[in-house]
């Protein structure tokens, strides 16, 4: 229903495409178990829709693991 | 440690989730967690209420973002009973949280850890086993285009920004790998999974580990 957005939508799957070519050039230097990259449901997304809408996590700093403290602490928990 | 693991193979795992476009990652990778402890504890397999963390979980911004270290305090200090996904359903928007009696039926957190295991992918293997199901942050970027297959490259550790469920691990190939449940619809990677080399942090897998207690 509205050209400006289709024609946005148009330019970034074709940034989506030659991305493809770009990651996919290393995996097939590797075995055939390699990530594969292609067209999905977001090809028509430019990265920072992308980043906007579905990378929203925030990580917090948390502690180094430390196998016997946190073992012990489990154990009295 | 076995050489493959799989909460799958136990029936602990729900089918894949679709976020749809609401940024509530977070809370499907903790609640997904929940879910699977629960059967690890010897319950039934129960399909539990993501859109009640996106609206209840105070300190995060619903569909606009959140911490799965700062939804698992709020689970542990409140002792909120999730309920089921069938009481209080997914609407991909943010919401008013809607409050259940302390009677109603719903499964609450006893504890939970969170702990940065890079440099230690072997003993979060032992705790993927020990502890049930681990959520993790990556670096989801190159995710975009992602079809399936191990991801070995084009992930960086330094910028972590999508929580997902680590359900299980196979080292038998030629390249270890992580299970990683992901909730983008079937149509994303491998039927809604991705797999994840195990031994370089890739993505991050290892910085921002959460584990929850029943």
């Amino acid at each position: 229903n509205n050209q400006q957005e289709y024609y946005q939508r148009k330019i970034n799957f074709e940034s989506s495409i030659r991305r493809h070519v770009y990651l996919n050039s290393v995996s097939k230097h590797l075995t055939n178990h390699s990530a594969k990259y292609g067209v999905n449901q977001f090809s028509d997304l430019s990265p920072e829709q992308f980043r906007e809408t579905y990378l929203t996590a925030q990580a917090k700093v948390v502690p180094k693991y430390t196998p016997l403290k946190h073992g012990n602490s489990l154990k009295r928990n | 440690l076995p050489t493959k693991f799989d909460w799958r193979d136990k029936g602990a795992v729900n089918p894949i989730q679709n976020q749809e476009a609401c940024g509530g990652c977070w809370a499907f990778s903790i609640v997904g967690a929940v879910e699977s402890v629960h059967v690890k504890n010897g319950g039934a397999l129960k399909q539990l209420s993501v859109q009640q963390v996106i609206d209840c979980s105070y300190n995060n911004h619903g569909c606009n973002g959140g911490s799965t270290v700062t939804a698992l305090d709020w689970l542990n200090k409140t002792k909120e009973k999730l309920v089921s996904q069938s009481e209080y359903p997914f609407k991909a928007k943010n919401g008013m949280c809607h409050y259940f009696a302390p009677s109603h039926d719903g499964i609450s957190v006893k504890n939970y850890q969170a702990h940065n295991f890079s440099g230690q992918e072997k003993e979060m293997m032992a705790r993927l086993i020990e502890w049930g199901p681990l959520a993790v942050i990556v670096d989801a970027v190159s995710w975009q285009d992602y079809l399936g297959g191990i991801i070995q490259h084009h992930c960086s550790s330094h910028n972590p920004n999508h929580a997902v469920l680590v359900i299980g691990y196979d080292t038998t190939g030629d390249v270890p790998y992580w299970i990683v449940r992901n909730s983008w619809g079937t149509s994303w990677g491998d039927e809604g999974y991705a797999y994840i080399k195990i031994g370089a942090n890739m993505c991050g897998i290892a910085d921002s580990v959460t584990a929850v207690f029943l």
